[in-house]
């Protein structure tokens, strides 16, 4: 449809803070590189080996996209590390808004990636008396890990709450009301981890405000807080 | 080029987060 936009469908990535990975699946290569710039290799599907026929290259904020062929166009042989670009006449670049269809679900498929990588990367580590408490970087709704020194664990991630006992039997508790009333005993481990994503968020408004603040042009995260007793 | 539907889980990856995880346990 006339307007539409990749904003539409995707809002701009952000490896910011993202640890270094090449991860390859079965038609494409998707990298995050040491200046948190993404990758996508896209695959030819060859018998013998595996060419790299496109590269979709954006920037740590999501927000520029530079498109080329490796090869002009005959694509390149499988590496340990997407093909350089090539001179400046031979690739495209485009602004977020400005990426043309053909490209969106590539795009789509980097910005998964990245939340899914964002959704395990931890930001604030926080130990308490009785556990070790992490609040992942997939912001706004963040999830959060609570590992207890007795060996039971605690997942929040998208509005449910997953409670492992140490024995391995687990369950899954959604929504407010009664369903999220859980017996008497995991509401003392719920509560625990209430408190732990509390203080921990309060930690990351605190440390991002200073990080604003702060003209050390370094980041202020991932950061541990105490260790365990 | 129909990508959307790719998983991303494998060994790979999750030694990947098993190192976010616990820096420094491999």
């Amino acid at each position: 449809a006339e307007g539409r936009t990749l904003r539409s469908v995707a809002a701009p990535l952000d490896a910011h803070r993202l640890k270094p990975i090449r991860q390859k699946t079965r038609r494409a290569v998707v990298s995050i590189l040491d200046t948190e710039e993404v990758c996508v290799e896209l695959l030819k599907e060859q018998v013998s080996r595996e060419h790299v026929k496109e590269v979709l290259r954006v920037s740590s904020d999501g927000r520029k996209i530079t498109v080329y062929q490796p090869n002009a166009g005959r694509g390149s042989v499988l590496g340990p590390r997407p093909p350089p670009p090539p001179a400046p006449g031979d690739l495209a670049q485009y602004s977020f808004d400005g990426l043309p269809e053909r490209y969106w679900r590539k795009y789509e498929y980097a910005a998964r990636f990245i939340q899914l990588v964002r959704s395990k990367t931890p930001k604030v580590t926080l130990f308490t008396r009785h556990a070790k408490c992490v609040l992942m970087e997939n912001a706004p709704r963040p999830d959060f890990e609570v590992w207890f020194y007795d060996g039971t664990k605690i997942r929040e991630a998208e509005g449910s709450v997953q409670v492992t006992e140490p024995s391995g039997r687990s369950r899954v508790f959604r929504g407010e009301g009664e369903a999220a009333r859980p017996d008497p005993e995991a509401r003392v481990y719920m509560d625990h981890a209430d408190e732990g994503r509390r203080v921990c968020l309060a930690l990351e408004s605190l440390l991002s405000e200073q990080e604003k603040r702060s003209g050390c042009g370094v980041p202020f995260f991932p950061i541990v807080v105490g260790r365990k007793p | 080029e129909d990508i959307d539907d790719e998983e991303f889980y494998d060994d790979h990856l999750e030694a990947y987060f098993e190192q976010l995880a616990f820096p420094g346990m491999l």
